[in-house]
């Protein structure tokens, strides 16, 4: 196993092991200012680890932000992994970072859905859901992101457990789920949540579960178009933007859905690159400036948490 | 590991809603088989759908029954999957 970060290639993709032995190290070498926490087992009872940032206080106001809760998306990994090292090698130079972090913390759950990543590295790579099973039921996992309280069950979920939506017998029923909503409830005072997917070039905020809109959609439209500016500016990649259900399709039982209606007014989720011919098979030369043009978005939705305190 | 040696994405333009429902009434006409890697929302959106080898006579032909407009966007999966594996392999040595 490595004994340090510093021969970790961040332009690679990597095995859980790979990955949580990394996040040992990279604790370890920067426990300063990141700690872990293991906030709840996955349903094949691996750990799920949850990287906390932060410089002081306690309670402070919060960012969370998850990846890989769908395992085949890869490039979401390997983005949660380049952001915690550009949130520490950035604390103290830029400014953006050096505010945020001097008045706020920010949970990086970087696997989500860890035996289904597993599974993509042993099996089959192009697994979607969890690896969750009941007796009697034929079919193996859940979609994560339909497992949520709020809409659980609607229009763009599906009951079929084959399906690749599945939302699961009930709501929260997955242990990764049931995991972070545990650790959000308890913390109380997440002000902004980030969701990372691939792929498809956008960033939504709710609601996926309807087409009303959320009360303040206004603001979260112009700030979605800024962060979407300032990931465009770094390599010229264009994304679209808007709520998950005027934008995309509707679905219910999401991430997003959940988090606005437990009180976090700043939540979106992202669809990262695929520049438009590899889906979730994006080549590893492009982990880099994915991750660099997701930051940039990344941190004007973190300034404006900063500067917009409820 | 399964294999994907065959396998395409084919991307999709429905070109209105009636055609994005023949998109979905597939998941049911052959279910397990189709996998939506991008699932059909709204015309203005490309579908992607990976189909396996043994199903892609019978899919294409019931795009292009249905006047489904498509190209492949991902010509046999195995082979960037094997790309892939290699470049990890790669790193880690």
């Amino acid at each position: 196993l490595e004994r340090s970060t510093s021969s970790f290639s961040y332009s690679s993709y990597h095995t859980l092991e790979e990955i949580y032995t990394w996040i040992d190290n990279f604790v370890t070498e920067h426990s300063d200012i990141v700690s872990k926490l293991q906030i709840g087992h996955s349903f094949e009872n691996r750990s799920i680890l949850v990287l906390k940032f932060s410089t002081g206080g306690s309670r402070r106001p919060a960012i969370w932000i998850d990846s890989g809760i769908h395992s085949r998306e890869w490039i979401t990994h390997a983005t949660g992994i380049w952001i915690a090292r550009k949130i520490v090698s950035e604390y103290g130079k830029d400014r953006v970072v050096t505010d945020v972090l001097n008045a706020m913390d920010i949970f990086l759950e970087i696997v989500s859905n860890p035996d289904g990543f597993a599974y993509t590295h042993s099996m089959n790579r192009l697994w979607r859901k969890n690896k969750s099973s009941r007796p009697g039921i034929f079919c193996i996992g859940v979609d994560l992101n339909r497992n949520w309280k709020s809409g659980f069950g609607g229009n763009g979920s599906n009951n079929n457990p084959c399906s690749e939506t599945y939302h699961g017998p009930s709501p929260q029923s997955e242990p990764e789920v049931a995991a972070v909503v545990d650790f959000i409830m308890s913390h109380g005072n997440v002000k902004a949540l980030i969701s990372i997917h691939s792929y498809s070039q956008m960033l939504m905020y709710p609601y996926g579960h309807s087409l009303e809109p959320v009360s303040n959609q206004e603001e979260l439209y112009h700030l979605a178009k800024d962060a979407v500016q300032a990931l465009y500016e770094v390599h010229g990649i264009e994304y679209i933007y808007g709520s998950i259900s005027t934008t995309l399709y509707v679905a219910s039982g999401i991430t997003v859905d959940w988090a606005y209606d437990s009180g976090i007014k700043y939540s979106f989720s992202f669809e990262l690159r695929d520049t438009g011919r590899y889906g979730f098979l994006l080549p590893a030369a492009q982990i880099i400036p994915t991750a660099q043009e997701t930051w940039m978005a990344i941190q004007t939705i973190m300034v404006h948490t900063l500067h917009h305190p409820y | 590991q399964m294999n994907f040696t065959g396998d395409q994405v084919l991307r999709i333009l429905a070109k209105n809603e009636k055609q994005l429902s023949l998109l979905r009434d597939l998941e049911g006409l052959k279910p397990q088989k189709v996998d939506f890697w991008r699932g059909p929302a709204r015309p203005s959106l490309p579908v992607d759908m990976r189909v396996p080898f043994s199903e892609l006579k019978d899919i294409k032909a019931y795009l292009e029954s249905h006047g489904l407009a498509y190209n492949v966007m991902i010509k046999d999966i195995q082979v960037l999957l094997d790309e892939e594996r290699e470049a990890m392999a790669k790193s880690r040595r």
